[in-house]
């Protein structure tokens, strides 16, 4: 998988949870998720405090690119 | 090790996560 699909899958679903296109991504914005996705509302505040990776509440780019490439590689790549 | 464990599950969330965003990325059941 080229890095160029990387970056494009990344950005995509960095959209699909930023839905105000902010910049990044709170906590209200992964309890959203609820919905959508097949995940608990507990899960989701899993996922985003595992992925807030300075835990000051607010999910960069990198740092969900960070978890993103730890899922795909099982390493951060930032 | 409690610590082990709460890196494990975090790493199945993690994974359960973006292979939702995946799986809804490609329109799959």
């Amino acid at each position: 998988v080229g890095q160029n699909t990387i970056l494009e899958k990344t950005h995509e679903f960095f959209q699909m949870c930023d839905i105000e296109n902010k910049g990044f991504i709170t906590r209200r914005d992964m309890q959203r998720l609820n919905g959508g996705l097949p995940l608990s509302a507990e899960e989701l505040e899993n996922v985003f405090d595992t992925l807030d990776s300075d835990s000051n509440g607010y999910l960069t780019l990198d740092e969900f690119s960070s978890g993103f490439s730890e899922f795909l590689f099982g390493q951060k790549v930032s | 090790d409690p610590n082990m464990k709460a890196g494990a599950a975090n790493e199945g969330v993690l994974a359960n996560f973006f292979n939702s965003l995946l799986s809804k990325k490609t329109g799959a059941p």
